[in-house]
């Protein structure tokens, strides 16, 4: 998964 | 305690069958507004939110907040065992060990019921912004799922890429590159082959295809889908439900291409 964004680096925890 | 049935058992397993290979135990949370799931796959790269909305069940009750945890291999043995066309009613007390699941035959009276132990779920919530993308491509899904497979024959990954022309799905591979490019497209005859383009900003972003084609498996709830983009969010994948229900997958970008 190199080169892959984690999709809670953009949503907050909430 | 919650009561709720659906005339046709076949949306619950379509939902099941969609996202059962990207998350294995989920909670389902009821409560007056209907059912909602939020869950993210072990990578966390991709996160499917789910929500059905108490319209979309005749009757729906649901006294106070109840948690469902389910694994969805379990849900799906359980599901295989209804018909498509039965009714389908979901029971749980309030603080329930197991979810009761009945199928009633619609032309028989052949009437099912099975429960399914419950499991205590500790799940991350994450809150998901208001986003106003910067392009929503609205097209038939059955055309989504043909480029995703298309394409994930050459590469494991691929650029989309939203100008005022249209959108392009490009990739590049070992054995070579393939590229696919829509433009609106308004079909009065046939409206489920309509394709539009809303954009406000050019858009490029990379994606995985294992996870489209994973999110594709969802192409047999609605004719449409929306692909929704901006630079360096998200992407969000969403299938429209009766009743304004919806099942939405995000997609981390690439990052670095």
């Amino acid at each position: 998964l190199a080169g892959q964004g984690n999709i809670t680096s953009f949503f907050s925890n909430g | 305690m919650l009561e709720a049935r659906l005339e046709q058992a076949e949306l619950l397993k379509k939902v099941v069958d969609a996202i059962k290979d990207l998350v294995q135990d989920c909670n389902f949370d009821c409560n007056d507004s209907g059912v909602a799931l939020q869950a993210m796959d072990n990578s966390h790269v991709a996160l499917v939110s789910m929500m059905l909305k108490s319209e979309a069940f005749s009757p729906f009750r649901c006294d106070r907040n109840i948690a469902l945890g389910i694994n969805l291999s379990s849900l799906t043995k359980v599901l295989r065992c209804a018909q498509n066309n039965d009714i389908l009613t979901v029971k749980a007390e309030d603080a329930p060990d197991v979810v009761n699941l009945m199928f009633e035959s619609s032309d028989s009276d052949r009437l099912s019921e099975y429960d399914i132990k419950l499991m205590d779920i500790d799940q991350e919530h994450l809150g998901i912004p208001e986003t106003e993308y910067a392009a929503t491509v609205t097209m038939p899904s059955p055309e989504f799922q043909r480029i995703c497979r298309d394409l994930s024959a050459l590469s494991e990954s691929v650029s989309i890429e939203c100008t005022k022309e249209g959108v392009k799905f490009a990739c590049n591979g070992d054995i070579g590159s393939g590229a696919v490019t829509l433009r609106s497209h308004s079909d009065v005859e046939n409206p489920d082959q309509n394709i539009k383009i809303d954009l406000t900003e050019p858009v490029a972003l990379t994606f995985s295809l294992k996870y489209l084609s994973n999110f594709c498996k969802a192409s047999g709830l609605a004719k449409s889908v929306n692909i929704c983009l901006s630079n360096e969010v998200p992407l969000l994948v969403e299938y429209g439900l009766a009743a304004n229900s919806y099942l939405r997958f995000y997609l981390a970008p690439k990052i670095g291409d």
